[in-house]
């Protein structure tokens, strides 16, 4: 673990006396290697050991009888403040419906993600969802299936429509006459370098108005997190970030590397592929998971 | 900087940068660059573009000495299955998908099974994808044992006369103990079923995933043997460095990579262009 490695590295030094830059540089090495370790975006990482570098060779560290423990709760705090601290709740419009766009890469949970949200408001709330992936073979059966099976307000295109923003359009009018108050647009998976896709959601976002645009994140992604992220955000600004795959064992650096680089709060956090499974985000907990 | 004299050390940092920004992983990345710098010793006039072309070639041999990189699916006298596993969202159906197109093409007779009974839809898309292609599909009612479906699609396949079934399971994190346990009984169901039958089990990873795809090849590799992987939605701009460890720790090769989201978009791994495009 990073503290064993910390405590290992200023084992020896207690008895020299003081620590020096050098000391620290060692420690710092650590720091990184963890961090790159849990797939925390390569210049993120070296902008937060910079960071903590900054903090650590203060006299607190440097005079510390503890400073393994000194520079672990400074790296805490740092990556705190960078994941932005508490939690952050999904934002409701106050003029309803609020209306929610799902977007992300290739398989990352956006459909799932859809119906989970939409079932966790379901008792407070009337979720609509919307399915306007028309490309990939299946996906509006899949929205179907899984609106149903959470009890949740279902709407898709007729056979053959392949215009999401005319769908958009037809579901805001639905919504409306059957008094939905939320609104859930699943949209298509697609690469942020791909042009045409990305116009297509920039043009889906001004036919929407999202009250919150998602970012679908896998917890796996690696060192891409960066650059995905930033070309949806460029295209359509983002509000929230979803981390799926919660449950596995990646230890989820994307989410520092995303919120670092967007500036936007993680909002849920994917648990498992039930419906039930989406938890509201603990930054604490990833800091501690990201850091192995 | 690169005008021929001593690499400096921005030079060093550029290299690590680049392949740690490819998912390599500092582990690897160090030890390579430490290698490198060794050699490097060697050389009068070490600039960057022959810097770039000693570590290329590292690079290539690392994945050469895979055995298996870069083959296609093998096919002798009996039928061959395909068995298609991975984590949740990989990819696995369409390449399911696009592996059938493949073989059908090179004049194989194949049939698909969709093994994954648990997901929403599932069998659909695998149906509406075996339509496309002209392919029968073996389905069994959503809720049901996945090896069942294995199963019948053995039987099939046999009354058939195919050269190849391919199978497309369920997602799962090789966290879950159960899930891992089902995936382990269908490969016992193929032994008992068609034991002299060719068996390519292969793990397919998204090309964006990061350290965790090693693990992935770890755990599913501990639970099944695992013939090769196919690196999925390559036509990202992402690197799958760690298909690098993957092949020096674990001795699994890449076979396929996956290049876009439509029937045709598979190809055999080549290890020089993956090279090319991890150094930029
Ligand atoms: N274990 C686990 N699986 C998840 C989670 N979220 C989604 N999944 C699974 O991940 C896979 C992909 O989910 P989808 O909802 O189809 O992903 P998508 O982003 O809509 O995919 P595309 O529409 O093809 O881009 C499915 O097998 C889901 O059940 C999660 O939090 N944990
Ligand atoms: N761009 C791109 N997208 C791909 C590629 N392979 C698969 N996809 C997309 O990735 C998404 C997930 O693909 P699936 O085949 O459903 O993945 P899966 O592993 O079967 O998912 P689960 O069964 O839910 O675990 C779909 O939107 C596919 O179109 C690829 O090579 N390139
Ligand atoms: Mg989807
Ligand atoms: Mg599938």
């Amino acid at each position: 673990s990073l503290r064993e490695r910390l405590e290992g590295v200023f084992k020896g030094l207690k008895n020299r006396g003081k620590l020096t830059e050098e000391d620290i540089s060692a420690a710092l090495r650590n720091v990184r290697r963890a961090l790159l370790e849990g797939d925390v975006n390569f210049r993120v990482a070296r902008d937060l050991v910079e960071k903590i570098r900054e903090r650590a060779l203060g006299r607190d560290v440097l005079d510390s009888i503890t400073p393994a423990q000194q520079v672990i709760a400074i790296v805490f705090e740092e990556i705190s403040a960078l994941m932005g601290g508490g939690r952050h709740a999904l934002a409701f419009s106050s003029k309803p419906p609020s209306k929610y766009l799902l977007v992300g890469l290739q398989g990352s949970g956006k459909t799932t993600t859809c119906v989970k949200i939409a079932k966790k408001i379901s008792d407070s709330h009337k979720p609509l969802v919307v399915a306007c992936d028309f490309r990939r073979p299946a996906a509006v059966e899949q929205l179907r299936v899984l609106a149903q099976q959470a009890g949740i307000g279902f709407f898709g295109p007729e056979e053959g429509e392949k215009d999401a923003r005319l769908i958009v359009d037809k579901a805001l009018d639905y919504a409306a006459q059957r008094l939905y108050d939320v609104i859930l647009f699943d949209t298509a998976g697609r690469l942020d370098i791909d042009e045409d896709l990305m116009d297509e959601l920039a043009s889906l976002g001004q036919a929407v108005e999202p009250t919150e645009t998602l970012l679908v994140v896998d917890a796996m992604t690696g060192q891409e997190a960066v650059n995905v992220a930033s070309a949806f955000h460029g295209r359509i600004p983002l509000t929230g970030i979803v981390l799926t795959k919660v449950d596995g064992d990646s230890r989820g650096g994307a989410s520092l590397s995303v919120r670092a680089v967007t500036g936007v709060p993680v909002k849920f956090a994917g648990v498992g592929e039930r419906i039930a499974d989406l938890e509201q985000f603990d930054p604490d907990r990833m800091a501690q998971r990201i850091l192995g | 900087l690169f005008s021929g004299e001593v690499p400096t050390e921005s030079f060093w940092d550029s290299l690590e940068e680049t392949l740690i920004s490819g998912d390599a992983g500092i582990e690897l990345t160090g030890e390579i660059i430490r290698n490198l710098r060794e050699k490097s010793g060697f050389f009068r006039a070490m600039n960057r573009e022959n810097g770039l072309s000693l570590l290329a070639g590292v690079l290539y041999e690392h994945l050469a000495a895979v055995k298996g990189t870069g083959e296609p699916v093998r096919f002798g006298q009996a039928p061959t299955v395909v068995l298609l596993l991975g984590v949740n969202g990989s990819g696995k159906t369409t390449t399911a998908a696009k592996m059938a197109w493949n073989l059908q093409k090179e004049g194989k007779k194949v049939i698909l099974a969709a093994a994954d009974t648990f997901r929403a839809a599932a069998a659909d898309q695998l149906k509406a994808w075996g339509e496309r292609s002209g392919t029968r599909v073996v389905t069994h009612a959503p809720g049901g044992d996945p090896g069942a479906v294995v199963f019948d699609a053995i039987q099939a396949a046999k009354a058939g006369g195919h050269d190849c079934l391919v199978i497309d399971t369920a997602g799962r994190l090789h966290t879950k103990a159960n899930l891992m346990e089902e995936l382990i009984k269908m490969t016992r169901i193929i032994e008992r079923n068609c034991p002299e039958w060719i068996v390519e089990s292969l793990l397919v990873i998204d090309a964006v995933t990061g350290q965790n795809g090693f693990r992935q090849a770890q755990a599913f590799g501990n639970a099944i043997p695992l013939t090769g992987a196919v690196i999925s939605k390559y036509d990202h701009t992402a690197k799958g460095g760690i298909i690098l460890s993957v092949g020096r720790e674990l001795g699994l090769p890449v076979r396929y990579v996956g290049l876009g989201e439509g029937i045709e978009d598979l190809k055999l791994f080549e290890p020089e262009e993956f090279v090319d495009a991890l150094l930029g």
